[in-house]
């Protein structure tokens, strides 16, 4: 027998603990533990970078991605580009429980919630919505097109090609500092 | 970005990631946290690992994989994260990102870039709380 143990990204004790007392219960196993910790964190909006209501697209919306893998059946569950449901880590579970499928991806991911039972729901926040203010006052700064026109280093879009590429690709050393997911 | 690993009694492993990305990306990105062998991977045989950071450019190296598999050839969880960070600083030095890895065995290691330490968090059977471990970045 193991020694059971959960580990994950960041300071997020309160996902780290929930996953290992799910571990911990009759009958649960480390799948469900790894449902619960990353749940944990989306329903917490762990530091703005998980969960909904944080991180706006340049459209505003928040979108999620989420997977969760079983290292015994090496069965794969992902949503990428999730809109309008809150558990993407639940979503991406349906998508290993209930398909044979390892990523579903956009409106399409939703639509599949919503065939499973997941509740459909705005995403926005009032900080997303205020941040999301603050970026198109400030010229929609930081931005990550390149190559086109209007120049995105100081202008909103929409955007087109640039008739005439930079001819060296920026490094990404280039791009807005300091952002991550 | 919150990556988990965990391991059972039975032994049996499990890992994933879930993220909201980078804000005001340009819609339809898709981060590293939703992609097999980049947020996360995990092998019952071996253990697992998984990344948090700079999506766009840590999921050309599949890292979580990387680490995986090196720890599949015996080396330990954090020269395996440690491994698979350097090989993304290489050609990204300015990245910013972490790996973490736990082996089947329930030893764990984490490596970084790009910030000055990389904290993660702990639980495991005889705790009362989870604990959080800060290690220095490259």
């Amino acid at each position: 027998p193991s020694s059971p143990i959960v580990v994950n990204t960041w300071p997020f004790i309160n996902a780290t603990r929930n996953a290992f007392a799910k571990m911990m219960t009759s009958g649960a196993t480390c799948l469900d533990a790894v449902e619960v910790g990353c749940r944990t964190c989306e329903d917490e909006q762990c530091d703005g970078s998980v969960g909904w209501g944080n991180h706006p697209a340049e459209d505003g919306e928040t979108t999620l991605d989420a997977l969760i893998i079983d290292g015994r059946t090496m069965s794969v569950g992902a949503v990428a580009n999730l809109h309008r449901i809150k558990n993407a880590i639940s979503v991406a579970r349906a998508v290993l429980q209930y398909s044979t499928h390892s990523l579903l991806v956009g409106e399409s991911a939703t639509k599949f919630a919503i065939e499973m039972g997941f509740k459909e729901e705005d995403l926005h926040s009032n900080a997303s919505i205020e941040l999301w203010n603050k970026w198109k006052n400030q010229s929609c700064q930081p931005n990550f097109r390149r190559n086109v026109q209007p120049d995105p280093t100081t202008s909103c879009g929409p955007y087109a090609p640039k008739l005439e590429c930079d001819e060296k690709i920026p490094s990404h050393g280039q791009l807005p500092c300091g952002e991550h997911d | 970005t919150i990556g988990m690993i965990s391991l059972d009694s039975n032994g049996d492993m499990a890992a994933g990631a879930s993220t909201n990305g980078l804000q005001f990306k340009i819609p339809g990105r898709v981060a590293d946290s939703a992609l097999v062998g980049s947020g996360a991977y995990v092998d019952n045989e071996v253990g697992g690992a998984c990344a948090t950071g700079d999506g766009d450019v840590m999921q050309r190296f599949v890292p979580s994989y990387h680490a995986v598999q090196l720890m599949r050839q015996g080396v330990a969880p954090d020269e395996a994260c440690l491994d698979a960070i350097k090989r993304i600083a290489k050609f990204y030095p300015n990245f910013t990102g972490a790996v973490l890895a736990l082996d089947k065995d329930g030893r764990h290691g984490a490596a970084c870039h790009g910030i000055e330490s990389f904290p993660y968090s702990v639980m495991q059977q005889g705790w009362t709380d989870p604990q959080v471990l800060q290690i220095p970045c490259l």
